[in-house]
């Protein structure tokens, strides 16, 4: 463990409380895209699984339950008890289309062509791109409410302080999963157009407002 | 047979 991963798991733990307790607070998940949701407790199941197989550490074990039950019951106050308040509309992102690719290259790119080791491969691709129907979203509405652009920050900061953690561990283990590394750029990637309106608008207290 | 590389990341 180092304090890149450590810090990087803080602020996807971060993340997760912000948008549980906004969904929670405000009774209403307005401008939350179900869609990702959907796909974040896909990518937690199937990389998770080795939960019941493989023994790492207390705290890794204690961070994946989290991780699972707050997926979980994100999608059902989403889809469940605050449905009235889910924006269909502008939820519209076909998430067949990242679900397929992503299960199309696990069976062609990975480790060992193992059950566990497929789905672990499938779950990193997948986390790659499973934030593209909320970024969507917020294009579409051109706008998000500072507290989900909060969560959007801290979720986008994870997989960035992991990056530096495989430098990092590069250089210090001579450890790297060339797997990870590439999809975790390609997800961080994603993020850096909404880190610039998040640091040009938001920390200036204007709302981000997307250029219509 | 390809030792299955532990994943201890989360």
């Amino acid at each position: 463990m180092n304090i890149f991963r450590l810090t990087g798991d803080l602020a996807h733990l971060l993340a997760i409380i912000i948008l549980l307790l906004k969904i929670w607070k405000t009774r209403s998940c307005a401008g939350i895209s179900g869609k990702s949701q959907i796909l974040f407790a896909i990518v937690y199941t199937t990389r998770y699984l080795d939960l019941v197989t493989t023994y790492v550490s207390a705290y890794n074990t204690l961070m994946k339950i989290f991780f699972l039950g707050s997926s979980f019951a994100t999608v059902y106050l989403i889809y469940v008890k605050f449905k009235a308040t889910y924006d269909h509309n502008h939820d519209t992102f076909r998430i067949e289309f990242l679900i397929l690719p992503a299960v199309i290259l696990a069976l062609l790119i990975n480790h060992a062509f193992t059950p566990l080791e497929i789905l672990w491969t499938f779950s990193i691709y997948l986390e790659s791109v499973a934030i593209l129907p909320q970024l969507f979203m917020v294009s579409k509405t051109g706008e998000a409410e500072s507290i989900t652009s909060h969560y959007l920050f801290a979720l986008g900061s994870y997989r960035g302080l992991y990056i530096l953690n495989w430098i990092y561990r590069y250089a210090m283990e001579s450890h790297y999963d060339l797997i990870a590394i590439v999809a975790g750029i390609v997800q961080t990637v994603l993020y850096c157009d909404f880190f610039y309106l998040y640091i040009t608008k938001v920390l200036k207290g204007k709302k981000l407002q997307l250029p219509a | 047979y390809v030792a299955r590389p532990v994943h201890d990341e989360l």
